[in-house]
């Protein structure tokens, strides 16, 4: 799991039973406290999204069923739009999204009157991978058995950290054996570039959560859970590709690549029209055949949702 | 290290503002969200069922690893 913390906007990504929602109303007063940000102002916007459910019965409230999720962010939120995206089923997509609030200029508040998103270019685009089915073989390298024994916490990680002036609080163990699976997955070469940081942590037996930061505040996550019964692999990323040299299929690609699962979905989110895969939405990409195709356009941003099944 | 995690992920994410230059020099903070303390995020994470394993900090975010 992750937690991002921008001036601005906090992304929160957990997996497994976690209570992502339960986090809303904590939130809340932090940011009331320490922001000055009113607990009764609406946020400017609010995504929620999640893959279809593996084991709705091991969750706990509200997180069991995507109408109790929808009844929860309803309770909080004024303007939301929940959606189902993809086969019902079998892949599916789940999104809750809110409207753009108003904003006075002198308060930099919500309040019905003004409104600054004329004034703001956005120039946002998340683009989410999530896999499932991972090759037995891929799936390996994403277990504690397999690697080497580590005896310290010394690793490469610190010399990446002082590449972007960074700070770093990597004293377990676990971020060792995680730094080694970056480097042989190639997790690490997915954007070519030395002004990274890859904070890698490996569970044990099983597991891998990475974030990795980019310049400019552009970051990459993955979360890997590489049990036969569930195996699961999810990547999302702000980065622009063009940045380096690519677009976003060299990056899926490169992600898929690394995983090889039986089946994925795409999902994008577009600010600007621009991307690749907005454009061409491939039917096959190697080794695989497009399933699904969605479309979206939602307030200021683009969506395409696309999922794809291995040729085994 | 930790137990090992399962399932699909849920992501939550909420903007204040559209931009880092709205919320970081307006309010209280001059940081914004980053000046939240670390020991009050972790009792936001402790309702999310979560715990702080690191945290990188450089001048744009603070990303944290987390368990499960």
């Amino acid at each position: 799991s992750s937690l991002f913390v921008f001036p601005h906007k906090v992304i929160l990504k957990t997996c497994g039973t976690t209570t992502t929602l339960a986090g809303i109303a904590p939130l809340q007063d932090a940011v009331a406290q320490y922001v000055g940000y009113p607990r009764d102002k609406q946020p400017w916007r609010v995504f929620y999204s999640r893959k279809s459910f593996m084991f709705p019965e091991r969750q706990v409230h509200p997180h069991t069923s995507w109408a109790d999720e929808v009844a929860f962010l309803d309770a909080h939120y004024d303007n939301g739009t929940a959606y189902i995206i993809g086969n019902v089923n079998a892949d599916h997509w789940y999104l809750y999204a809110t409207r753009p609030q108003y904003f006075d200029p002198e308060l930099r508040l919500p309040v019905n009157g003004v409104d600054l998103r004329s004034n703001v270019k956005l120039n946002d685009q998340t683009l989410e991978i999530l896999m499932t089915d991972l090759s037995p073989v891929h799936a390996s390298q994403f277990f504690t058995e397999r690697l080497p024994t580590v005896s310290d916490g010394t690793d490469s990680m610190a010399s990446s950290v002082s590449s972007l002036g960074a700070e770093a609080d990597d004293s377990d163990p676990g971020h060792v054996l995680g730094n080694v699976v970056t480097k042989s997955t190639g997790i690490d070469q997915i954007y070519p570039t030395e002004q990274q940081i890859v904070d890698s942590f490996c569970f044990s037996p099983c597991g891998y959560s990475c974030n990795g930061l980019v310049k400019e505040g552009y970051y990459f996550t993955i979360h890997v859970t590489p049990e036969r019964h569930c195996s699961y692999a999810s990547f999302e990323t702000n980065v622009p590709p063009s940045h380096y040299g690519m677009n976003d299929l060299d990056v899926l690609d490169k992600v898929v690549e690394i995983f090889r699962p039986g089946k994925f979905s795409v999902t994008l989110f577009d600010s600007e029209d621009n991307s690749l895969l907005t454009k061409k939405m491939p039917i096959h990409l190697a080794s695989y055949k497009r399933t699904e195709k969605i479309s979206y356009e939602l307030d200021g941003y683009n969506l395409v949702f696309l999922s794809f099944e291995a040729n085994r | 290290s930790t137990d090992a995690f399962e399932g699909p992920e849920k992501l939550l994410e909420i903007w204040y503002a559209p931009s880092k230059d709205l919320l970081a020099g307006g309010l209280k903070s001059p940081k914004g969200l980053r000046a939240i303390p670390r020991t009050r995020w972790e009792e936001v994470l402790d309702h999310v069922h979560c715990k702080v394993l690191s945290v990188v900090q450089t001048e744009e975010m603070d990303a944290y690893v987390l368990s499960e």
